[in-house]
């Protein structure tokens, strides 16, 4: 564990307390893409179901269970008590075109050909695209409330620090993982038109609004 | 054991 790590996990578990605050203070979730809260919760229970069978740590295993947990009353949340509020006109981005193509990738690069690593590659492909459905949301509605950009922020600095943490375990302990670097690369080049927005505008206290 | 390893990230 290093420190770019540790606070990129913290940023990753500061945006569900950001999107939980935001469901709970206004009791709605308009803004926020049912879809790409449904494909987190994919990529979790792709990912994270080893809990069972693979220990690595205390840590490990708390944010494993806290991500599970989390990510499914979120979807539940916008299923049941907080379905009236759903942007359901805006969030209109096709999910089986991000869905396919990680999975066909998950099938073509892989560690090993089984069905738990498979499971982990497709993950890792997913979690790259999965914002993709909230940002076409975003882009559609033109604006975003305050709060559900500092969700966004949160979410992306993780994985902006996620690629620090790799420069920094390749020369501290030779650490190579070209499946998850790949994605990571990806995943954070998504937000940068995100993050050109809110550094320019809602960090010096404007709304969130697309030019 | 490098499976032991493997995947100790979130």
């Amino acid at each position: 564990m290093n420190i770019f790590r540790l606070v990129a996990d913290l940023l990753h578990l500061a945006s569900i307390v950001i999107l939980l605050i935001k469901m709970y203070a206004t009791n709605s979730c308009s803004g926020i893409s049912f879809k790409t809260q449904v494909l987190y919760l994919a990529v979790f229970i792709a990912r994270y179901l080893d809990v069972f069978w693979h220990f690595v740590s205390v840590y490990n295993t708390f944010m494993k269970v806290f991500f599970i947990a989390t990510a499914s009353g979120v979807v539940w949340a916008m299923l049941g008590p907080l379905k009236d509020s759903r942007s359901k006109s805006l969030d209109t981005f096709r999910w089986e075109f991000i869905v396919a193509p990680s999975a066909l990738l998950a099938i073509i690069f892989h560690d090993r050909f089984t069905v738990t690593e498979i499971f982990w590659s497709f993950s890792v492909f997913l979690e790259a695209v999965a914002i993709l459905p909230q940002l076409h949301l975003l882009q559609q509605s033109g604006e975003a409330e305050t709060i559900t950009t500092h969700y966004l922020a949160a979410l992306g600095g993780y994985r902006a620090l996620y690629l620090v943490n790799w420069i920094y375990r390749y020369f501290t302990e030779g650490y190579v993982d070209v499946i998850a670097w790949c994605a990571g690369l990806v995943q954070t080049a998504l937000y940068c038109d995100f993050f050109y927005v809110y550094f320019t505008r809602v960090l010096q206290g404007r709304r969130f609004a697309l030019p | 054991k490098e499976e032991d390893v493997k995947h100790d990230e979130l």
